[in-house]
């Protein structure tokens, strides 16, 4: 379904250059929960982006059903990530002076066929938070709300960053859970960004990040 | 070091009044490590700004080294605070127009004694990354900037709200390490927030939260 081609991604910082990305080559299997894993400061959140088009590569390709995201303008590129993306954000990017509810509601509304704002909180959890502001929330809610906010369009491709870092063992289970329904049950191919090396194990394919490169991938036993 | 009597903490929302913490009664031994544990929303970081006198409690009195803070005046308060408490939030709370050396600097600056700014961010593994603003930081990486900035002004309290929340288990452990160092070499009194059991089961007592009160007290055998 994603197919990264030798993707680089430098950033120039004074003189410096910060090279974080040194050729990726990987592909994201349709329908399929794909892992990133690697050290902090390793690139994955930068290998995210890409995915997800919301950085372009310095250099190599990123071909996400078919279409290849460079060629994209920045409007069709807006377009792609609106209606067949959702991001779960690693520091959320909740908009501070919009409510639980609100935040959900943008990202679902602007798409035929989402699930109610509050259909997508009782899902994470937070029935009866709608209407406290980012502020007024605990940070595993926040994150929490990213969650359903993501949730809600029902994308095709659903790209989670480290989704329940903020959370208790067992709330985040029952986030676990929900993300391997929507892909068992619908079919959604799901990326995440994951430190914890239990639901690493969970993922039918996992991609390890070091030096900037896909150092390994490990497939399970269960297709 | 720190004793909660009976302390409670309601936040009014329109209508409705959200009772967090309920008669929170406990006491953090001096010298120790004390982790808070507990559901997602259950209080914790609410707890832990009550204690480092970020917050006011509703009611109920907080006595830290036998001062009881809600006796003392904003302006004592938050010279308590600068000089014998370091806090690493949830969310970091860098300054995104300062770089991570300037960061550090900050909180240090006003402190005798402190250590340099290269020192601090050196002991958390981020050699060279003093010029990065934190927009230029992995989430793992701004996380261990305000651990840098937290340990720069050798506090003798030290809150740390999930400290390794965004590290992968390598880098967490070394963060861990440095904790333990600070409590057994410097006696730095150390309160961490976790959702991981293992970091939990490093602490001299971990406090559980529940239904806004402390349901139990475990003291492991190392004292
Ligand atoms: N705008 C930027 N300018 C310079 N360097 C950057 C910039 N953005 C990211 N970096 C650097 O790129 C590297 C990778 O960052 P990235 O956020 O992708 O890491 P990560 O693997 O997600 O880490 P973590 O697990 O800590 O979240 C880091 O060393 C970071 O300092
Ligand atoms: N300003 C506020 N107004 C209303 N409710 C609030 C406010 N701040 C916090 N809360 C509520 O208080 C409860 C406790 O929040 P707190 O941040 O202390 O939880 P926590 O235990 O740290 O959770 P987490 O593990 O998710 O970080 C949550 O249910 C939250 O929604
Ligand atoms: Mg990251
Ligand atoms: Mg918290």
């Amino acid at each position: 379904f994603v197919r990264l081609e030798n993707v680089t991604r430098t950033f120039p910082m004074g003189e410096v250059d910060v090279r974080v990305l040194r050729g990726v080559t990987a592909s994201i299997p349709r329908g399929c929960v794909t892992a990133i894993v690697g050290e902090s400061g390793s690139g994955k959140t930068t290998l995210l982006n890409l995915i997800g088009g919301i950085d372009r590569p310095s250099d190599g390709r990123v071909i996400v059903g078919g279409t290849d995201l460079v060629k994209l303008s920045d409007r069709e590129l807006t377009f792609f990530r609106r209606n067949r993306v959702g991001f779960v954000f690693q520091l959320y990017n909740l908009i501070a002076t919009l409510t639980a509810r609100e935040n959900v509601m943008t990202a679902a509304e602007l798409v035929a066929d989402a699930a109610t704002p509050d259909e997508a909180l009782s899902l994470v959890g937070l029935d009866g938070f709608g209407d406290h502001f980012p502020g007024q929330l605990s940070g595993g809610q926040q994150q929490r709300v990213s969650i359903a906010r993501a949730i809600a369009k029902r994308p095709e491709l659903l790209l989670c960053d480290e989704p329940t870092g903020a959370l208790d063992r067992e709330t985040g289970v029952r986030i676990l859970a929900l993300l391997q329904t929507l892909n068992e049950r619908q079919g959604v191919t799901i990326v995440l960004i994951t430190h914890s090396r239990p639901i690493a194990a969970l993922a039918h394919r996992v991609l390890s990040l070091e030096d900037g490169i896909v150092r390994s991938v490990r497939d399970s036993k269960n297709p």
